[in-house]
């Protein structure tokens, strides 16, 4: 592991009372490695990288670390920073007037309507009144595997009959909400590729017509390096509020958070942690640091 | 952009980040760019046109040859049984394996082995319905391998040639679940000699260095002897193939190119090599 490779390197350079350029050099290659290995993306590996050696060369090696762990502290920090960010933006943002959307995004298969329902459940115990929404109208039995899972929590699904329109469903969705006072709705949106412009379309024109207060990429832990493609293509055309990185409780190592996280500022909101309904965890950014880091 | 085509430490560097950004993985291109180096001293290469042919060269050899669905050569019935991760593509691939098997004058059935998951019996019966092709399946929260079993008899007795086994997503990690899938295996090997005939691993194309790891845990728990690599329509290139094409020695069978029926091809290694830089 990380660790176990810097003190390797350490060894084989001198002990001194600062760290070298040439003794941060070395190490950083290790990290770069280690960044790669758990799917950052090359640019934003490099450009962390860059960040921390600013703040490595010439930092005095603490009393009782170690030069390798003198290091790894710094990279630790610099991660769960960068990861973490700003006070509160890893939170969702629900005041105002109910009812409040929340729309999910993402390609497909990444955990969306599964996630949803993880959502609602999650909403409703915080004393919301959720409304599911049903706005895949392509995937067979979409409807159906929503329509379950609200059975199964007993929280709301709005859905319409098949040929409708998925802006329009959500559009209507809207005006059942205020009917049943639903204080959020969540909307379960199709899988999508960001380089399929009908399908981006559609979610600008949801985006466009409800004005979601939340809007979250669902992205597996597992995607490699394109997830910052990905991750800029939502953002540009929908504006993400933040991502919810799902099937964490493999072991991906979930380097495609930093990548998006870098890129877009988008924060994570959410870890999901499992296929039950409840496997719905808040984010920890030392938690996913150290992960990250292997 | 090199402005002439020499061999330059720049062309060593646009290599690794090229073979890096589609999911090589480091380790293969660590590997790739070493064997490239020797090559290059070896066979007096001069030319960054031909540093990249024996890239492609090295790159297809990491693939092996391209390989066709293994049908039964002992019973009248093929048995695929259809595993991976959550969320892969597995159903959509089994619906599109369907259409194509059926099409080719195969008699296919199909077995709704995923008895967990929200609607996941019904997506399956509802690509039956679309392909005409008979889905065998028990209530929610069945036992699978008594969905299997009960599909292998419906199979035998209809006198179909051809039985896809589709299960539930799961994570290789994943003790009790991994164990469900040899108990599935196992019931399959009882009931057909030489069967299962095919235990296709689908991995979704923008998978990072994860399946890697994915692979190997399957091949080690119950053994692949093909994979499937989905989603390819997207900008994912599906890397992490060479890794656990060579490491495994299982062949890449077919892909998925998009989420209809007809969006499935078979394997060309050439082509895959071909899109990786593309
Ligand atoms: N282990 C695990 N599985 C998950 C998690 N989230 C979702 N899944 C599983 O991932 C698979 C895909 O989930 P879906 O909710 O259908 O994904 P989706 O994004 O809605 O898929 P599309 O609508 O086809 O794009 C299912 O098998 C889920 O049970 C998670 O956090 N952990
Ligand atoms: N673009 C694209 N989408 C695909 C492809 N193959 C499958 N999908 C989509 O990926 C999503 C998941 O497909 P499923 O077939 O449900 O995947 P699965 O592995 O059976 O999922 P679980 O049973 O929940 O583990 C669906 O939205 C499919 O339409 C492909 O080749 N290209
Ligand atoms: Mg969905
Ligand atoms: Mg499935």
């Amino acid at each position: 592991n990380l660790s176990k490779r810097l003190e390797g390197i350490f060894n084989n350079l001198g002990g001194q009372g600062r760290l070298t350029e040439e003794d941060v050099n070395a190490a950083l290659r290790e990290v770069r490695l280690a960044l790669i290995e758990a799917d950052v993306n090359l640019k934003v590996a490099r450009q962390f990288v860059d960040r921390v050696k600013e703040k490595a060369i010439g930092a005095d090696v603490m009393g009782s670390l170690s030069p390798a762990q003198q290091v790894l502290s710094i990279v630790n920090e610099e991660l769960v920073e960068v990861l973490g960010g700003v006070e509160g933006d890893n939170k969702l943002n629900l005041g105002g007037t109910p009812p409040q959307i929340i729309m999910l995004v993402g390609l497909q298969g990444s955990g969306k309507t599964t996630t949803a329902a993880k959502l609602a459940n999650y909403l409703r115990k915080q004393g919301q009144r959720p409304l599911l929404v049903a706005a895949d109208m392509y995937r067979p039995a979409a409807v159906n595997q929503l329509k379950s899972l609200g059975r199964q929590l007993t929280i709301p699904v709005y859905s319409e009959a098949a040929g409708a329109d998925p802006v329009e469903i959500c559009v209507n969705s809207l005006d059942y909400a205020r009917e049943q006072a639903n204080t959020v709705v969540i909307l379960d949106t199709a899988g999508r590729l960001n380089i399929d412009e009908r399908m981006m379309n559609e979610v600008i024109n949801i985006r466009d017509r409800l004005h979601p207060r939340e809007v979250l990429l669902v992205a597996d832990a597992m995607t490699g390096q394109e997830a910052v493609h990905v991750a800029s293509d939502f953002n540009q055309a929908v504006s993400l509020t933040g991502m919810i990185l799902t099937k964490m409780d493999g072991d991906a190592r979930g380097g495609a958070a930093l990548s998006i996280r870098t890129v877009t500022g988008v924060p994570v909101k959410f870890m999901g942690v499992g296929e039950k309904t409840d496997a719905l965890e808040p984010f920890y950014p030392d938690r996913l640091a150290s992960r990250i880091l292997g | 952009v090199q402005e002439t085509d020499t061999i330059t430490d720049s062309l060593w560097d646009e290599l690794e980040e090229s073979l890096l950004g589609a999911d090589v993985g480091p380790s293969t291109t660590l590997w790739l760019i070493e064997r490239l180096r020797q090559r290059v001293s070896d066979e007096n290469l001069q030319t960054g046109s031909q540093v990249q042919y024996a890239l492609r060269e090295e790159l297809s050899t990491l693939l092996g040859k391209s390989s066709s669905l293994r049908f039964s050569k002992q019973s009248p019935l093929t048995v695929i049984l259809v595993i991976g991760v959550n969320g892969s593509g597995k159903t959509t691939t089994i619906a599109k394996m369907a259409y194509r098997l059926s099409q080719e004058g195969h008699q296919v059935m199909l077995a709704a082995g995923d008895t967990f998951r929200a609607a996941a019996i019904d997506q399956l019966q509802e690509w039956g319905n679309r392909i005409q092709v008979p889905v065998i399946s028990q209530k929610p929260n069945s036992d699978p391998g008594a969905v299997v079993f009960d599909a292998l008899q419906a199979a035998q007795s209809r006198g179909s040639d051809v039985l896809i086994v589709d299960t539930a997503g799961r994570l290789h990690t994943k003790f009790n679940l991994m164990e469900e899938l040899k108990k599935i295996n196992k019931i399959i090997q009882k009931f057909v000699p030489d069967g299962p005939h095919e235990l296709l691993m689908v991995i979704d194309a923008t998978t990072g260095q994860n399946a890697l790891l994915q692979a190997r845990k399957f091949a080690e728990d119950i053994g692949l002897t093909g994979v499937v690599i989905t989603k390819l329509d997207s900008t994912a290139k599906g890397g992490f193939a060479f890794a656990v094409a060579d490491d495994l020695g299982v062949p890449i069978k077919f892909i998925g190119t998009g989420e209809k029926v007809e969006n499935l091809m078979p394997f060309e290694p050439q082509n895959f090599v071909a899109a990786l830089f593309a």
